[in-house]
């Protein structure tokens, strides 16, 4: 795991609560909204399943700690977005909140229902990004999910250890969790 | 301010694979010394996620494959767990290929998408 230079990390009391909220203006019509806020609150709870960080939905986007939204080439802070593929999202290190998605892309949440050969996974795209604002950069472990690559149609969402040691170090461990838990976890899924 | 210029194409669902074609047809095994037609869009791509940091003198938008952009590829290999070869071989260029994040994997000392809150 590798951090932002200067390790930058929400400085809140532990446990700390952080809301996130969508923007009203920058939001996509493929997918339903309660679609996305679910896949959005799967990616949040992976995270907060190994740190004791709590997240919550604001009621008022404007007051949310991390602000969510989907937007299309030029957005204003410097970041272009570029079409289909390519670059898929991107957000800020702590405690800036941001978190942009492409609206050019075709996001997808059920690949059964999205047959789209560029269709890409908003929950792995989620937890991946939720590790940036959290304060860890890109990993070079390729089976992270801070791995800076996610194929079309590929889904990533399962913490690894990589990424789990990575964010502990910032927040410390979340008092529910266990690394024998984790293991436990993947054996049931690998069955 | 003006948005800095991104290497990719526009790119639309039917067009995406034609890139991808024109891309490897024009780039594969290029090395150090090889000038290829194109290839400041490869150096754009490094610059764009700190790999070829900015120096002065240095052109970014000439097509010839020459130290530095060498040196930004055996980084980017290193870093992304691809055998470092240090030419543009087929998994470096699936994996330039690849949708990603557009956070830099090397940050350099004040990118914006690094910024604290102020």
């Amino acid at each position: 795991y590798v951090f932002f230079p200067g390790k930058p990390r929400w400085a809140r009391r532990i446990p700390m609560t952080l809301t996130y909220g969508f923007s009203p203006d920058n939001m996509i019509h493929s997918l339903s909204l309660s679609d996305i806020k679910e896949a959005f609150k799967l990616a949040f709870s992976k995270w907060a399943s190994v740190i004791p960080v709590n997240f919550v939905e604001a009621d008022d986007y404007g007051f949310a700690d991390i602000k969510i939204g989907f937007y299309s080439g030029d957005h204003g802070d410097g970041e272009p977005f570029d079409g289909v593929l390519g670059i898929l999202a991107h957000s800020f290190s702590p405690e800036s909140g941001k978190f942009h998605l492409d609206a050019a892309e075709t996001w997808a949440v059920d690949f059964e229902v999205e047959k789209s050969s560029v269709a890409v996974d908003l929950e792995s795209v989620a937890v991946h990004e939720i590790g940036h604002l959290l304060g860890l950069s890109h990993s070079p472990v390729k089976g992270a999910v801070m791995y800076p690559s996610l194929k079309p149609r590929e889904k990533k969402v399962e913490l690894s250890v990589d990424d789990i040691q990575g964010v502990q170090s910032l927040y410390g461990s979340n008092p529910n969790f266990t690394f024998s838990s984790l293991l436990e976890s993947d054996i049931s899924a690998n069955r | 301010r003006p948005a800095p210029e991104f290497p990719w194409k526009q790119l639309t669902e039917t067009t995406v694979n034609n890139y991808h074609h024109y891309f490897y047809n024009r780039f594969l095994n290029s090395r150090r010394g090889s000038h290829v037609s194109g290839l400041s869009e490869i150096k754009r791509y490094f610059r764009y996620f700190g790999y070829l940091t900015p120096q002065a003198h240095y052109n970014i938008s000439d097509d010839i494959f020459d130290a530095p952009l060498e040196s930004a590829i055996l980084h980017y290999q290193s870093k992304l767990g691809l055998q470092v070869t240090g030419k543009l071989d087929f998994d470096t260029l699936t994996q330039v290929l690849s949708p990603r994040c557009g956070v830099p994997d090397k940050l350099q000392p004040s990118p914006t998408l690094h910024a604290t809150k102020n």
